[in-house]
């Protein structure tokens, strides 16, 4: 891939390992990662910009990308976990 | 908190080492864990054993990927730690990934705080959602000069269990401190000993004055050695056992304070007309003694604490408070009735039992937890 491309999947892939892990995001389907404004995918990316004090903007911006990829807690940022 | 606000319902926790990080020299790693505890235990009525063989209500280790949870970790990086809402079986045990590299610095990630974390989820706090936060799900580079606890961390704690109770043992011990009525010759304490209180402190021509019993310190800030002083050989006609006192440098006065009397020294001079009742200055028959005292120059207000309450004394309009307000609203984070306290540079200093707390006015916050020795050569 072009290097913007294949960084852009890599970056994907991140946003939704991190979503997995730590907001409960579950993946279906290769529809779910289809970036709608109102997609699953969007609005998880949404809830965990929120939490974490970031721009909301549903978008896999840099601040975000940054911050995904700090060292952090293992433990869920949401409930939904037992 | 996590769902439902599960918590331990005892005051006491045990906790285990179940294994041992390579990075670290073991009796860096036992303290380290031993700070963060202490630093839950500084704001909440908790206190922690460590359990060298049985099990223990926090399981603590460090493991690699899938390690028999339900949560593996994920190499170097991502996920350092986690750790378990209150309860049996995996309830409050806390987890270390070994892939990170351990370190009691500010370099690489630094046990002390990642476990002051991951303790806050073993005793009931859930992610917090202030960047500012102890609890703030991701790690980054800490002041170690700070006190790591933000003012959120400390309400979602006391929120669960409370504050900083007085123990018997304090109040026995302050009871004795505050009255030594009894015949018997109160020893000169070590201000090296880790318990160490005071009656009273009290800035002096530039020193430091640390009162107990019947003796006090003196202690330039800038200079190592320490006098230890007789009250009485100072002021011969004060009684042992100074409840509180503070100094106001521009009249080069010093207020000393025993039950409901007051005395105002100059030097070793008691100024005449001394002592006073403490309702001279404007306190309800009610209030019968000081528990400590200060004099902010910067706000021309003298402060008294009363237990949990404190009153304020304004110099320029010569008026005190028509009543007292909670010690804990105006000073975020010091809870419950101190000893004493001093103003030093731009810091508050309150004592309470063992402890002292640095207090930020600018910030509003507690900004060091120091031992009550702080200020000596120890």
């Amino acid at each position: 891939f072009p290097a913007d491309t294949r960084q852009k999947k890599e970056g994907i892939q991140l946003i939704q390992t991190y979503l997995e892990n730590y907001y409960n995001f579950k993946k279906d389907g290769e529809s779910d990662l289809i970036w709608k404004n109102n997609s699953p995918i969007t609005k998880k990316i949404k809830e965990m910009q929120d939490f974490l004090g970031l721009e909301v903007t549903g978008k896999l911006d840099s601040d975000t990308l940054d911050l995904i990829q700090q060292p952090r807690c293992g433990f869920p940022d949401i409930a939904g976990f037992s | 908190t996590f769902a439902g606000e599960p918590k331990w319902t005892k005051k006491v926790l045990t906790y285990r080492i179940l294994n041992y990080t390579p990075d670290l020299h073991p009796a860096d790693v036992n303290a380290a864990i031993k700070k963060a505890f202490n630093v839950w235990s500084s704001v909440t009525p908790l206190k922690f054993v460590k359990e060298e063989n049985d099990l223990a209500d926090i399981m603590i280790s460090f493991a690699v990927r899938g390690h028999n949870d339900f949560i593996p970790f994920d190499g170097p990086g991502g996920a350092v730690a986690h750790a378990y809402a209150p309860g049996t079986g995996f309830g409050g045990d806390a987890h270390f990934d070994e892939d990170e590299t351990w370190t009691i610095s500010t370099e690489g990630t630094n046990l002390f705080y990642v476990a002051l974390h991951e303790f806050g989820h073993s005793l009931g706090l859930f992610h917090s959602k202030d960047p500012e936060a102890l609890m703030y799900p991701i790690y980054r580079k800490f002041d170690p000069s700070v006190f790591p606890l933000h003012q959120d961390d400390i309400n979602g704690i006391q929120h669960l269990y409370g504050h900083t109770p007085i123990t018997y043992s304090d109040q026995r011990e302050s009871s004795e401190v505050k009255e030594p009525d009894e015949p018997k010759e109160p020893a000169l304490a070590d201000t090296c000993s880790p318990d160490l209180t005071f009656d009273a402190v009290t800035t002096f021509r530039g020193e430091i004055m640390f009162f107990k019993d019947k003796y006090f310190w003196r202690k330039h800030p800038s200079l190592r050695e320490v006098n230890v002083v007789l009250i009485s050989s100072f002021w011969p006609r004060l009684p042992p056992g100074v409840d509180a006192a503070y100094e106001v440098p521009e009249k080069d006065e010093t207020v000393l304070f025993k039950g409901n009397e007051f005395w105002v020294v100059r030097g070793d001079t008691i100024l005449p007309g001394y002592p006073q009742k403490i309702y001279a200055l404007g306190f309800p028959k009610d209030v019968t003694k000081i528990d400590a005292a200060f004099y902010n120059r910067n706000k021309g207000k003298i402060y008294f604490f009363i237990v949990d309450k404190f009153w304020s004394y304004n110099k320029r309009s010569q008026s005190m408070d028509r009543k007292p307000r909670q010690i804990r609203e105006a000073f975020p984070g010091i809870n419950g009735k101190i000893d004493a306290v001093f103003q030093h540079n731009d810091f508050f200093y309150f004592f309470h039992g063992r402890k002292q707390f640095e207090f930020d006015p600018g910030k509003k916050r507690v900004t060091r937890l120091l031992k009550t020795n702080f200020w000596f050569p120890c």
